[in-house]
């Protein structure tokens, strides 16, 4: 939520972070939050978060949140059978490296491009998405736009499509248009029969500006498609139209909270492994810096 | 020895019923299936993975001696010989999760986007008495 970003809550002694288990073993969903904790409220993760939430407040009677795209979320369910087993389980996938992805559907794209869809060939839209929703604990792994084709639209089976992505600085201040601030472009191939879904890398794009906590990204997709593959050497010919919904926007993310599920996390295998004594034998330089000296000094109270 | 010397001769048949009691006693601590489904709680609605959810839970009573069985350390025994022996204020040791696995969770956020998470220890895997 906005205010867990950025905020970081310290105790009396400085330098300690409130951390979130703190809150999370007060936190009774059935009890409202003591004033003092409200603060540490803020870090909790989004799971805990909402499950205090519904512990004193009727969910059901609730304004019904914001629904998602049914493809976003069709997309999400085939992740998380890619990723999880049936009963939630996360499957030990070496590759498998983030333990968030979030899906964010754009929250208003300009209409006034429509000419450009009723022509056809070029498919241009700007897109607003807001990420307030990402903690300042979670680290970006990688970014896609996630686009879906239609699939009634009837498309031959190979097609090449050029994608000029620009980033917009909103400027909020004044209501002047958003400037362009860098552009990139992209070829891409691929087959549509085959698939669904294209996903467009733009890691290196985005991470300059998630990295910087920004909230809000603007950006203009122009999307160029003609028939044939540049590879087979077929010659690219006449437009064609390609329906494309506008795409989604997916961040592969590291939550590094006490909370999140960390693979590779040594702290988790020291806890199983308590430390074994330090040994004795191993060779420690003496802060003198006299080796031989310690080393025999060691031996002898070793004896005794 | 003193139990035997004390006990009837049973019949070979019946030892092994014997010596379960000290090496079994009735409901000690282990872990128990506990499965819910997020429907009966009413929030399917932002849950949307998995449907089903299995914590388990860990109850029953810690044995006196309680050894390598439970990996429980030396504080564990003389906690209970304190209970037993000092003051009985002092709680005797509790049966609760030693060990747990992770839970990959499918949610719909209130803004309306999706996140896929996974977190740490929300299924209890192993029991201990502390």
């Amino acid at each position: 939520s906005p205010y867990s970003r950025g905020r970081v809550v310290f105790d009396k002694s400085p330098g300690l972070l409130v951390a979130p288990e703190d809150t999370a073993i007060e936190l009774s969903p059935l009890l409202r939050l003591p004033k003092g904790v409200r603060r540490g409220y803020a870090l909790l993760p989004p799971l805990l978060k909402v499950l205090s939430d519904r512990g004193h407040r009727n969910w059901e009677s609730e304004a019904p949140r914001l629904q998602p795209h049914s493809r976003a979320l069709r997309y999400m369910k085939r992740l998380y059978k890619m990723s999880a087993t049936k009963e939630g389980i996360p499957k030990a996938n070496k590759s498998h490296l983030y333990n968030t992805v979030r899906l964010f559907t754009p929250c208003s794209e300009c209409k006034r491009r429509h000419k450009d869809l009723m022509k056809g060939d070029v498919h241009s839209v700007d897109l607003l998405f807001n990420l307030d929703r990402v903690t300042a604990l979670e680290h970006l792994l990688k970014s896609v736009l996630l686009y879906s084709f239609d699939t009634s639209v009837p498309v031959s089976s190979s097609i090449t499509c050029t994608c000029h992505l620009f980033v917009k600085e909103r400027d909020f201040s004044s209501q002047v248009c958003p400037s362009v601030s860098h552009s990139v472009a992209f070829s891409l191939h691929f087959e549509v029969r085959k698939r669904k879904w294209v996903e467009i890398d733009v890691t290196s794009f985005l991470q300059p500006l998630i990295a910087t906590n920004r909230r809000n990204i603007h950006m203009a997709v122009n999307f160029t498609c003609l028939m044939g593959d540049p590879q087979q050497n077929t010659k690219l010919e006449n437009p064609i139209n390609v329906a494309l919904v506008p795409p989604s926007l997916l961040l592969y993310l590291n939550d590094t909270s006490e909370q999140a599920y960390h693979r590779w996390n040594s702290l988790r295998h020291r806890r199983k492994n308590p430390v074994r004594p330090r040994q004795r034998n191993s060779l420690r330089v003496d802060p003198t810096g006299d080796k031989e000296n310690s080393w025999g000094k060691r031996a002898s109270r070793r004896r005794r | 020895d003193e139990n035997l010397k004390e006990a009837p001769a049973t019949p070979p048949h019946n030892l092994s019923e014997y010596f379960k009691q000290f090496l079994f006693p009735q409901n000690e601590c282990e872990l128990h299936n506990f499965r819910l489904s997020f429907s009966q709680l009413k929030w399917d609605r932002w849950i949307i993975a998995p449907h089903r959810y299995s914590p388990q839970y860990c109850k029953g009573d810690c044995p006196r001696v309680v050894g390598h069985r439970y990996g429980s350390p030396v504080h564990t025994m003389v906690q209970n010989i304190i209970y037993e022996k000092l003051d009985s204020s002092v709680p005797k040791p509790s049966c609760v999760p030693a060990e747990y696995s992770p839970l990959s969770v499918l949610t719909i956020e209130p803004d309306g986007s999706i996140v896929y998470k996974e977190y740490e220890d929300m299924i209890a895997t192993k029991c201990t008495c502390r």
